[in-house]
């Protein structure tokens, strides 16, 4: 466990609308229930867990998230219905 | 700031502060490293509240939140797993120079060692500021910035400043891109720093054509020093210093050193560690290595030395700083730094002294492009001149959390430079174009400030750069900002955030990358594509092949947004082996808010871009009897 959590990194995340419905008519919570299908599977029986992996929901600059995840992990993803792309945090400097 | 609206033509009581309220009712979003919230600066007298559509949030207490903080928010750590929400302090210190220099109230008596005292106020002084920490030591993760932004939008700002940025990366793969965009389809202007990489070509941050793009400059105002070598009185160079003990003895020549030739390990950078046998000695110092120019200083002052002149290294030219250094110093040019060495060499026990003039108004040759801001062309979109803009971002002086020289008031204050310092200027001045004109879209804003820019100096002369040689338009953009007259401009170049989707497509994006952009699905086979210089912007960017014999052609509209009755008539500076057609070549509007859409052709002459010249510029000019409205046109070959 210990070695999965130091291996985690945040990721930006971005997926699909959702085909059957417009989420930006729903609340956050529909929202965030749709980016946690996304997660992987290993999360699933915890929602304490998935939810502590998302780091930002999105919802006015697009359709994703912001989460700690294993490189393994968003490998995993990429075969999801709805995913679009995702990759590592990047750190940007003050000028 | 304590000179820059004077410079920028801001005074109280009368001009575009008094026409504007002083930004009263707009509502400026900082994305930064927090806020010093209680700071003077960020008093609300004479600030009504905020407007009703204000839906955001100020995390910090009762007392510190008011009618000028109206929104604090912390995105630093702040993921759904950390339970330690805080609010968005500023351990840091930039956030707060940024934040008071956009929308900072008046605060008299402002000075740093006593230096560039004056009454410190931002550019739009009754704006409402909201600041939302992304930023903490190790700089700021662009998923902490788009939740910002995000927020940022869903609370009702108007204006957003960003005095950070990364590499040049295509849009789709640049938050800050992505997440301006999702801004400017709300209204809200976006004001983002060119980034300090100067002065290599190709070096910008944040060059989406939505976002305005700000590079720095000086202003007319000197932190004045000099180094004075030998005996000879008019053996002296001119140099910038911050900090200028009273206690030191100027009148005393004291042994000088060069760092590159003393010490265990000789440093001509002055690295920790490096120096030794500078005991009393004044130690040059050449910049870069690696090394801030305030550890140089630090180390000079272990090893004992008793003052530093520091030596730009030849990129950086004439282009100087007034740091906050720890002994007495001064930063001195790449030709002076030459001179001295030169000196230093010529006898066997040279010396200097260090003097100091303290704070000196009349620089003519301001404003200059500051050695440090980044420069054109556009790496991700070579068909939009970039930067924009220059405003003021050298020596700024503005709000800090803590006292930088030792002084017991409660209204502490730093001076700084960077592009972050300029993008501020920028923002408050968006505010108060956008109190005075609240339905312009922020393409409109962004093309009144670039149209009625300044390309001459305070001497009447081009704008010159580092090396103290006319900049150029890689490094100006369309010149630097003149507030007022970008207030009242005659005519705008609009985009709406639609018009973008054809660019999009023309830069080969594929249709899932410009849905992450725009947020909106698009299908490029069913839209007609245009090239980057054919999107409505108020400059123009045109790159001419090798052997390019066939002509580009391009389209421009205009609205009027000054007297009914106008008719402008064409001026046009051709570049170098260019040739150029407009049609039609008078414009004549008899409605407010009519558009006209006029037809520019380039051609390049034979033999273009084969005489060694890579780049040219020229401009395009709208006149009438009461306005100038101009875009710079840039070719690269």
């Amino acid at each position: 466990a210990q070695e999965e959590q130091n291996s985690l990194q945040t990721y930006i995340v971005w997926v699909e609308k959702p085909v059957s419905r417009n989420i930006f008519s729903q609340s956050q919570e529909d929202l965030e229930s749709w980016y946690q299908s996304f997660l992987p599977e290993t999360t699933v029986n915890s929602n304490e867990l998935k939810s502590s992996r998302i780091v930002h929901a999105y919802r006015n600059v697009g359709t994703g998230f912001a989460a700690k995840l294993t490189p393994e992990e968003v490998k995993a993803m990429e075969k999801k219905q709805g995913f679009v792309s995702a990759r590592p945090e990047r750190i940007l400097p003050l000028q | 700031t304590t000179h820059t609206p004077d410079f920028l033509g801001l005074h109280q009581g009368y001009g575009l502060w008094k026409q504007t309220n002083y930004g009263e009712g707009v509502i400026i979003g900082v994305l930064d490293t927090g806020i010093a919230a209680g700071h003077p600066s960020f008093s609300d007298e004479g600030v009504p509240p905020p407007p009703a559509r204000w839906k955001g949030k100020c995390e910090f207490n009762a007392t510190l939140c008011n009618n000028k903080l109206i929104g604090a928010k912390n995105f630093v750590g702040s993921g759904k797993g950390n339970t330690t929400d805080s609010p968005p302090v500023d351990n840091h210190g930039h956030g707060t120079h940024t934040s008071s220099t956009a929308a900072g109230n008046f605060v008299a008596g402002a000075s740093v060692f006593g230096e560039a005292n004056g009454t410190a106020v931002g550019m739009a002084p009754y704006a409402h500021l909201a600041m939302y920490k992304v930023c903490a030591g190790a700089g700021c993760a662009d998923g902490d910035i788009l939740a910002a932004l995000d927020a940022a939008v869903e609370d009702g700002v108007d204006v957003l400043s960003l005095s950070l940025g990364g590499e040049s990366l295509p849009f789709y793969d640049d938050v800050i891109a992505i997440g301006a965009f999702a801004a400017i389809q709300k209204g809200i202007f976006f004001s983002c720093a060119a980034g300090n990489s100067g002065p290599s070509y190709n070096s910008l941050s944040n060059e989406a054509p939505w976002i305005l793009t700000v590079g720095a400059s000086t202003t007319d105002r000197i932190l004045k020093s000099e180094a004075q070598i030998g005996d000879d009185k008019n053996n002296h160079f001119d140099g910038k210093s911050l900090s200028q003990p009273e206690d030191f003895d100027s009148t005393v020549s004291l042994p000088l050193a060069y760092a590159g030739s003393v010490g265990k390990q000789p440093s001509a950078s002055c690295k920790a560690g490096s120096l030794e046998n500078v005991e009393g000695k004044v130690v040059l110092c050449e910049t870069g290595g690696g090394v801030t120019n305030i550890a140089k200083g630090e180390e000079v002052k272990r090893a004992g030395g008793a003052a530093m002149i520091l030596m730009n290294q030849e990129t950086d030219g004439f282009s100087t700083l007034a740091e906050s250094h720890v002994l007495p110093s001064t930063h001195v040019s790449y030709a002076a730094g030459l001179q001295i060495k030169s000196y230093i060499r010529s006898t066997s026990s040279p010396t200097a002294k260090i003097l100091f003039n303290g704070t000196v108004i009349g620089d003519a040759l301001a404003p200059k492009v500051a050695s440090f801001s980044s420069r054109g062309p556009s790496s991700a979109s070579p068909g939009i001149l970039k930067p924009d803009i220059i405003g003021p971002g050298v020596s700024i002086l503005a709000a800090w959390p803590v006292a930088v020289d030792q002084t017991q008031s409660k209204a502490t204050f730093n001076i700084i430079s960077g592009t972050s310092m300029s993008t501020p200027h920028l923002s408050g001045i968006a505010a108060l174009l956008k109190s005075s004109h609240p339905d312009w879209s922020p393409a409109a804003i962004k093309s009144a400030i670039m149209t009625t820019a300044n390309v001459l100096n305070l001497a009447g002369k081009p704008i010159v750069d580092q090396r103290l040689e006319p900049a150029d338009i890689f490094a100006t953009g369309a010149g630097h900002v003149n507030p007022s007259k970008a207030n009242d401009p005659g005519l705008v170049y609009d985009t709406q955030p639609k018009d973008y989707i054809p660019y999009l497509c023309g830069l080969n994006y594929t249709d899932q990358q410009i849905q992450l952009i725009t947020k909106q699905a698009v299908i490029c086979s069913q839209v007609e594509a245009i090239p980057e210089a054919q999107l409505n912007y108020p400059s123009f960017s045109i790159k001419i092949r090798s052997n390019e014999t066939q002509s580009q052609y391009y389209t421009r509209t205009v609205r009027n947004v000054g007297p009914a009755s106008s008719t402008y008539n064409l001026d046009l500076l051709v570049p170098h082996k260019m040739g150029m057609s407009v049609n039609p070549q008078v414009l004549t509007f008899t409605e407010v808010n009519q558009e006209l859409t006029f037809h520019v052709e380039f051609s390049a002459e034979d033999g273009a871009g084969k005489d060694g010249v890579p780049i040219s510029q020229g401009y395009l000019r709208w006149f009438s009897d009461k306005y100038n409205v101009t875009s710079p046109i840039a070719v690269v070959f």
